[in-house]
């Protein structure tokens, strides 16, 4: 899968950097700041001290074996991670992820080069808000803008009931693709399988089919 | 589900209270500078000006109605973040959510009252690796701690077998539970059903199968 470059130490980039390792990717680890680089030192495969917005010191590092590069420095230094991500267009990396602090910022990163960016902030922000506001809704992903999977307590009013019985389906337009059970995931639902007390249903929908069964429960 | 506030309107308070108002819930946002209530004013239902450290303040807030109280303040606050934690949790906030900007601030906002911590950074940054590390797989969700659920491309040796032919659940011990197909998702996967270019799997396994899956990809 590649050769991985974080540039910038902080929190963000320390995570993904040290989550690539754990992850089997190799990953050269780039701080202007020795005491930043040292942090991750021993677990990455390469550390290099160096100003990312200098030119002859990127030509140094060896970037162009990398697959990807992810541009990691935060909301203080918006000039600095502009300036790196244009140098690494012109460098030719394949894929380049810039971290953006604000709408703004992230416009300007697309326009100098950056192929997709990221603000942790604002999209944890958004996750959490999406898992507050529909609690029965244990996980989510959307499958396509029109379907989402998404996993919900059992309505107390099919517990004890067959999925015959309830037949999701005609009556709630959703599929029930699995249940989760106690430690286990049954995948293949059985139209005779009687729901419990506890089970987590997988179901698949429309966002406001989805929505209207979860919150049943 | 019950009314929200969000203390602390930075990039990710204000990505949960604005969030949360999408979502159809009723939202407090709370910060000690007029300029960042400003910034949300129009879109949340009530917003307030004040110093969350100041007993009388919170007081003066009605936060006894709250059924979650979002405690958003970033690592340049983290007295602060803990010490309204603490006055939350003594006023019997049903459940506090609060940011940590590192592992010992995290231990610290469970110990005073914090029922979950979430760390943007650090969250998204492993989040990022992941996907990252596993680029075929498009989706991910854990189900237990064995069970993954993940989405990949069709592997290249599977076009145009049928489900039959390929028997992933013997060959690979992963259940295909769904298809995604052009913008279509087909939950119920028939035994004669042929794989074609394009077509995403949606797979359920323990994670070494499942990965081993994503690789033929
Ligand atoms: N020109 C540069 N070249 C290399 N590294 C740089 C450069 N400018 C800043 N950095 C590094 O980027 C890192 C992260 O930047 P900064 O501290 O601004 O982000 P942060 O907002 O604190 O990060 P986080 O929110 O992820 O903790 C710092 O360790 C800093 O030394
Ligand atoms: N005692 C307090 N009472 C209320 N609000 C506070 C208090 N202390 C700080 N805040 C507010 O918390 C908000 C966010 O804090 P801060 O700016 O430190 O976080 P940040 O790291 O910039 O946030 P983000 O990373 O989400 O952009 C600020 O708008 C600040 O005014």
């Amino acid at each position: 899968s590649g050769e991985f470059a974080v540039i910038g130490l902080g929190q963000f980039g320390r995570a993904v950097a040290l989550s690539l390792v754990r992850e089997g990717a190799a990953v050269l680890a780039i701080d202007q700041l020795e005491e930043r680089a040292q942090l991750v030192e021993s677990e990455v495969d390469a550390v290099a001290c160096a100003d990312a917005t200098d030119e002859r010191a990127l030509n140094e590092l060896g970037l162009e074996r990398m697959s990807c590069v992810v541009v990691a420095m935060g909301a203080r230094a918006r000039e600095t991670s502009i300036l790196t991500t244009s140098l690494l267009r012109q460098r030719g990396i394949p894929r380049i992820i810039s971290r953006a602090a604000n709408e703004l910022h992230a416009r300007v990163l697309l326009a100098v080069g950056a192929h997709e960016v990221i603000n942790p902030e604002l999209q944890m922000g958004q996750r959490l808000a999406r898992n507050l506001a529909h609690p029965t809704i244990l996980e989510q992903i959307a499958l396509d803008e029109n379907t989402n999977l998404v996993e919900v307590a059992t309505p107390e009013q099919f517990i004890g009931k067959s999925m015959n019985e309830i037949d999701m389906k005609r009556r709630y337009g959703v599929s029930v693709i699995a249940i989760r059970r106690g430690g286990q995931v049954l995948p293949q639902v059985a139209g005779d399988e009687r729901l419990a007390r506890g089970d987590r249903l997988l179901i698949v929908g429309q966002p406001a089919s989805v929505r209207r069964v979860a919150s049943l429960a």
